[in-house]
This record gives C-alpha cells, sequence and structure tokens, in this order.
C-alpha cells in the first residue's frame, strides 16, 4: 500500500523498481 | 482491469474455485439508508458477507508486476441477513397482512435481494423479528416490532460482549475525573450498551432505531 | 582506485582517501579541494580533497597536473597512477554523492540544494583531512557559487588556515589541479562501472558523457523513462533535464502533504464560510467506523 496516489493503473515494472523493505 | 485488495475469510479463498460464481457482489439495499451498497454472496454455503471498504486519500497499490490507483482496501465481514430482511418485512408491514416471504423480499431496484431466500435456515431466523402462519403448507409472516426489539436487545449486549473482548474504546470522548458521578462500573455499562447500540442502529432504519433507544 | 564500497552499494554516499603521508603530519601542508560531474544528470558528484607539504608543491606541479579539463580520460589516469606513487609526500580523498543522494537531497521536504552539499561536503574532507592528522596551513578551493561567501564560510569554519576560494583555482594551484584529477578518474570509474540496482532489461550503457545537452544522453534517459518508476538511481531526478521527460512521459502521482499544499493554495469561497442551511439527513456512520476509515462500498 503506497504513502502516495499513482493516477494510473497498469502494469508497472516493480519488481525491478521497488525493493520492499522494513 | 480494476484491480481490487480484499481482506476475506480463509475459507471464502476456494469457493470460487469450488463452484463458477461462487462468489458473488451484488447490490442491496443498506437497511439503515436504503441506499444500494455492495454485498458479498458466497453461493456455496450459502452466505452473506458485508463490504466495507478502507478509503483513505493519496494511496495506490502494488499488485504483483501492476499498479492500482486509488489504494483502496475492502473487508468482507459474515453479517445476519435478518437485518436486510427486516427491511423488507418493515415495508410490507404497512399492508397490516401476514404474506408469503417471495412477495415480501422483491425490490425493482435491487432484484438480486430474492438471493436473500437461499440463505439456510431463514425460518428458524424469521421466528426472531415475525409472527408467521402457515396455511396448506406455506408459510405467512408478519412483522412483529415487539419481538425484533427483544431480538436487537440481544444483539445489542452481544456487540457488548464483543467489544469488551476486542478492547474498543468506548468511552465518552471528553471525560474527566471531576465528571465521575456514580461508580466507575455503572458509567462504563452504560458506555458500553451506548456504542452499541450506536453500531447495532448503523444496521436498521431510523424509526426502529429509537424505538430501540426508547426500548 | 578502488571503489568497491560504492560498487556494492551506491544509493547513499561514500569516501575513500589514500594513507597518510608521515611528512604530511609534521610539515605545513597546502590543501586543495575541486569536485566533478556537477552538471551531468547522470551518476555521482565527486569531491575529492589533494594535500602537501608546501616544500614539495614544485614537485607537485612537475607532474604536470595542469587544469584537469584539457586532459584525456587516459592521460588523467596515467597522472593518478604518478600521483599514487609519490605517495609519500601526496595524499588525498574523496567523497562520491550518488545520484540518488542528490536527488533525494534537493526533492525532499526540506530542501536541501545543491551548493549547500557541495559546501557541506568540501569541509566535511577538509575535516576528514584534519581529524587523520594533516597539517593544513593552505586551502584551495574552486568557487562555487558567490566565492565571496564561499570564502567567508570556509574561513569561519578554519580559522587557523589560509583560505582561498577563486574561480579556476583549478589551472591556479597544483594541489586544485591534483584534486580535479582525482575527482574525474574517480567518477570516470564509477560511471564506468555503474552497478544498475534494477535489473534493467534492455540497458545500453551508451548514454554518452551524461551532460543535459549531450544528444546520446537525451536519448538515453528517453529510452529508460518509465512511467510509474520514473527513471533507474543512475539519473538526477532533480535535474530538470530529468523532470521535463517525466513531466511528459511518467504517470501523475499526487502525495499527502503537495495535496495539502494545493488545497491551501485554492482560495475557499467565501460562501463556504457560510452555515450550509440544513444538512441532507444522510446520517454519518457510527465514529466506530469513521475512526477507522472504514464506509460502505456502493459501487467496486
Amino acid at each position: 500500500l503506497l504513502p502516495c496516489e499513482v493516477l494510473a493503473s497498469r502494469p508497472a515494472p516493480v519488481q525491478r523498481f521497488f525493493t520492499p523493505a522494513v | 482491469a480494476r484491480q481490487h485488495v480484499f481482506l476475506l475469510p480463509e475459507y471464502l479463498k476456494d469457493t470460487s474455485k469450488k463452484m463458477k460464481s461462487g462468489l458473488m457482489f451484488v447490490k442491496l439495499a443498506n437497511p439503515c439508508s436504503g441506499e444500494g451498497v455492495i454485498y458479498l454472496f458466497n453461493m456455496c454455503l450459502p452466505q452473506l458477507f458485508e463490504i466495507k471498504v478502507f478509503k483513505e486519500k493519496h494511496h495506490s497499490w502494488f499488485i504483483n508486476q501492476s499498479v492500482q490507483s486509488g489504494g483502496l482496501l475492502h473487508f468482507a465481514t459474515p453479517m445476519d441477513p435478518l437485518f436486510l430482511l427486516l427491511h423488507y418485512l418493515i415495508k410490507a408491514d404497512k399492508e397490516g397482512k401476514y404474506q408469503p416471504l417471495d412477495q415480501v423480499v422483491v425490490d425493482d431496484e435491487f432484484p438480486n435481494c430474492i438471493l436473500l431466500l437461499k440463505l439456510p435456515e431463514l425460518e428458524k431466523l424469521l421466528r426472531h423479528v415475525t409472527e408467521d402462519k402457515e396455511i396448506s403448507n406455506k408459510k405467512y409472516y408478519k412483522y412483529s416490532k415487539e419481538k425484533t426489539l427483544k431480538w436487537l436487545e440481544k444483539k445489542v449486549s452481544q456487540t457488548v460482549a464483543a467489544l469488551k473482548t476486542s478492547n474498543v474504546n468506548v468511552g465518552a470522548r471528553v471525560q474527566s475525573a471531576a465528571f465521575f458521578s456514580g461508580s466507575q462500573v455503572s458509567r462504563d455499562k452504560e458506555d458500553y450498551v451506548r456504542y452499541a447500540y450506536g453500531l447495532i442502529s448503523d444496521y436498521i432504519p431510523k424509526e426502529l432505531s429509537d424505538d430501540l433507544s426508547k426500548y | 582506485m578502488d571503489l568497491s564500497e560504492l560498487e556494492r552499494d551506491n544509493t547513499g554516499r561514500c569516501r575513500l582517501g589514500s594513507p597518510v603521508p608521515a611528512v604530511c603530519c609534521k610539515e605545513p601542508c597546502a590543501l586543495g579541494v575541486d569536485e566533478a560531474g556537477r552538471g551531468p544528470v547522470l551518476g555521482p558528484m565527486v569531491y575529492a580533497i589533494c594535500y602537501c607539504p608546501l616544500s614539495r608543491l614544485a614537485d607537485l606541479e612537475a607532474l604536470k597536473v595542469a587544469d584537469s579539463k584539457t586532459l584525456s580520460e587516459n592521460e588523467r589516469q596515467r597522472l593518478f597512477a604518478e600521483m599514487e606513487k609519490d605517495g609519500d609526500y601526496v595524499g588525498w580523498a574523496l567523497d562520491v554523492l550518488s545520484p540518488n543522494l542528490i536527488s533525494t537531497s534537493m526533492l525532499g521536504r526540506v530542501k536541501y540544494n545543491l551548493n549547500s552539499l557541495s559546501h557541506d561536503t568540501a569541509s566535511g574532507l577538509i575535516q576528514f583531512a584534519l581529524d587523520q592528522g594533516v597539517n593544513v596551513t593552505q586551502v584551495f578551493v574552486d568557487t562555487v557559487g558567490m566565492p565571496e561567501t564561499y570564502q567567508a564560510r570556509l574561513q569561519k569554519h578554519f580559522p587557523g588556515m589560509e583560505v582561498t576560494v577563486k574561480a579556476k583555482a583549478d589551472s591556479l594551484y597544483p594541489v586544485v589541479s591534483a584534486a580535479s584529477i582525482c575527482a574525474k578518474v574517480a567518477r570516470d570509474q564509477a560511471v564506468k562501472n555503474w552497478q544498475f540496482v534494477e535489473n534493467l532489461e534492455d540497458l545500453d550503457s551508451d548514454y554518452g558523457s551524461g551532460y543535459p545537452n549531450d544528444p546520446k544522453t537525451k536519448a538515453w534517459l528517453r529510452k529508460h523513462v518509465e512511467p510509474v518508476f520514473g527513471f533507474p538511481q543512475f539519473v538526477r531526478f532533480s535535474w530538470s533535464t530529468a523532470q521535463a521527460i517525466l513531466e511528459k512521459e511518467a504517470e501523475g502521482v499526487i502525495w499527502e502533504d503537495s495535496a495539502a499544499e494545493e488545497a491551501q493554495e485554492q482560495p475557499r469561497k467565501i460562501t463556504s464560510y457560510f452555515n450550509q442551511g440544513l444538512q441532507t439527513s444522510s446520517r454519518l456512520p457510527h465514529p466506530y467506523f469513521q475512526e477507522c476509515g472504514l464506509e460502505a462500498a456502493t459501487s467496486l
């Protein structure tokens, strides 16, 4: 759950760019 | 396609695999406001769920390899179908006569209300809120206010118990030691009943809520 | 030059330096400060210091460390190797500022602009040399922003030294030229061996000089823009070149605080201060639901 609103719903290379960290 | 994030009881997970359209989202009349809101039917059991949505501005989801704007989080909570049936029974009561259920639970605006008739043990449930008659093997029902108030009182005390076990803070917002009159315990009890009554009132028509308050 | 720490994690900053020549702790030394990669939209910015005893400045000059801008990449590398060989009287240190650090500083809620970042990095490196026991008596710095204010700031920060901040210092003072060579060698190496944390598919590393007006760099940026994530962290998001491409190619995003700012900016209608008469009878949900942010779902 992101603390911002991305104004689109679409495919996105999440795995490549987003590294979840605690 | 839009994607939704739902919190559902675990056992629903394979429902849609077991039976095509095992889970159905339908719009029905909100028993308090009458406006259309989404409910979920688990057709396997069958069982009714209320859908609540957590909505806070400026959120989105990453769902696998996609982004979904809005960031809404939906909750499906089992719900006692009597609250929805009451809405129709009260409406039918104006005609002042006993009627078969399939003539009571009709709604041009929300035709899916007939799914309520598929729910198990309806007759047992209806006894809490109606008087009934059986004529040549057919059941006829009439809304009973006093039975309903008695049933709702039970709901309120069950809710009080649930509020206590889940440590929901029910204290009146502005409270200071100076105003504590009488024993703390009685104030607590009253706070819990008032809070539980308020919650139940979100699920019944306004006038029934007023009657319940007096009751 | 061992940039392995940067290759392990290139999202922050890393500092490295030569051993401190013993003579530099005894004799009065001159120290030069310069940076490399201030202008590019890609890759790190590197701050470097180089120091040597006043008595050996002529030897340093003899290395022909003239203005590094006139030197080719290979010549800079050869000269850096020469300086390492003369490590008995020349010392250096670097602070590599990653593009991610630059972007997040400049775009943070509390703005930390490039000049302040540069000034603080330069002061940090001078302090680093002092902490290692180098006997610095003179400091020469290539200017960033207004020379007078920068000089005054540094002089205040290091009262015991003679500070000279001048434009084109890298062609006037050998210690600054040497620092400039260290910075450029480090930046060239960092850019060449950049480890993309994003395992990009069709990554080509032909991004040109990295300067905003380089057509190759602009083409590379346009090719690697991702509508939701923007760019790889190799790119400085705070550069107007990058922002212009994001404006055009990327999806919009609203953050709570920016939305709040916008809401404040919009003047409220005077009528909104009058009470709206009888509110519609729709009851508010129970406080429990309001406090949990839960409401009935009226549509999916």
